[in-house]
């Protein structure tokens, strides 16, 4: 029997050390502590790492700290665009989606495209369309957005607009 | 954007990564999350991967699959494969991390930025979270 190991991200950038508040981080480690819960729940239970990997990851869709799902920020146009993907170690089945916005866990949409599409990648509103023929749960466009990423999306097209250098990193753009 | 990647009593890999992209993008740009070999990967042979950051350049430098080949041709370390990939994508414009597993041993985290939110499972089982 293999060791079960188990390892969660919630994005990258330039974490403000000095300026994020101890109850900020604390909110952010439970978050993350919550998804290796979910995850680890299953391996021991000698569940795959499939569903180790999806249940840690809809537990961080479903935390608006994280830019996934609910707490997704916004393109330039105001809306939201969500990818996901999922891939199996054993067999290399794959599965993705992008461009969409709909399905509560973007995860479950790109692992119903592994195993229901005979396709590896859908996009956009075909790809709404397939996961809700799918059964999976739909949720409206506000349960996506928070005010934050609201106000950094302003923040951002002010920016723009004014000719200001971005100094953002790149991973804080990203992640 | 947020991932997960894991081994199971059987010795399974798997990777999974979902996002929101990035703030003000243009409409209809996809970075490297759904792109299978950047931004996400599995392979019970070599490892699983899923990342975080600049998209375009972790997809330009196919990233997880980079990992993975230096696993499975060159005989390195997981360890060694990932940050040494991370390092690289750093002097190409691709500020990020990325998380993976492999068929033995615990997971590794690098990042090149200045912090990642990150966790994973301590061989007693306990959690381990990191931001910076």
């Amino acid at each position: 029997m293999a060791q079960i190991g188990l390892a969660v991200h919630g994005g990258a950038g330039t974490i403000p050390a000095q300026t994020l508040r101890p109850e900020v981080a604390d909110a952010l480690h439970e978050g993350l502590r919550a998804a290796l819960a979910a995850g680890l729940l299953v391996l021991k239970a000698g569940g795959p790492a499939l569903d180790a990997v999806c249940a840690a990851v809809m537990v961080l869709e479903d935390d608006s700290q994280f830019n996934s799902a609910h707490g997704a920020v916004f393109t330039a146009a105001g809306r939201m665009e969500m990818d996901a993907a999922l891939m199996e170690g054993h067999g290399r089945r794959a599965g993705a989606v992008a461009g969409i916005c709909g399905p509560r866990n973007p995860i479950l949409a790109a692992r119903a495209v592994m195993e229901a599409s005979g396709n590896v990648l859908l996009i956009g509103q075909a790809a709404e369309e397939f996961a809700r023929a799918e059964g999976l749960v739909f949720m409206d466009e506000a349960y996506f957005s928070t005010p934050s990423r609201r106000a950094a999306l302003a923040l951002e097209l002010a920016r723009r607009a004014s000719g200001a250098p971005d100094t953002r990193s790149d991973a804080d753009r990203h992640g | 954007t947020v991932g997960a990647v894991a081994r199971d009593q059987a010795g399974h890999l798997a990777a999974g990564t979902s996002t929101g992209g990035l703030t003000a993008k243009r409409p209809g740009r996809v970075g490297d999350t759904p792109v299978f070999g950047a931004g996400t990967f599995a392979e019970d042979a070599s490892c699983a991967v899923s990342a975080t950051g600049t998209g375009e350049v972790f997809i330009r430098f196919t990233a997880a699959s980079e990992i993975a080949a230096r696993v499975k041709y060159a005989g390195q370390s997981l360890e060694q494969a990932a940050f040494e990939v991370i390092a690289e994508l750093a002097s190409e414009g691709g500020d990020g991390g990325l998380i993976a597993i492999g068929a033995h041993g615990p997971a590794v985290m690098p990042f090149n930025c200045a912090g990642m939110y990150r966790g994973c499972i301590g061989a007693d089982g306990s959690l381990l979270t990191a931001i910076h």
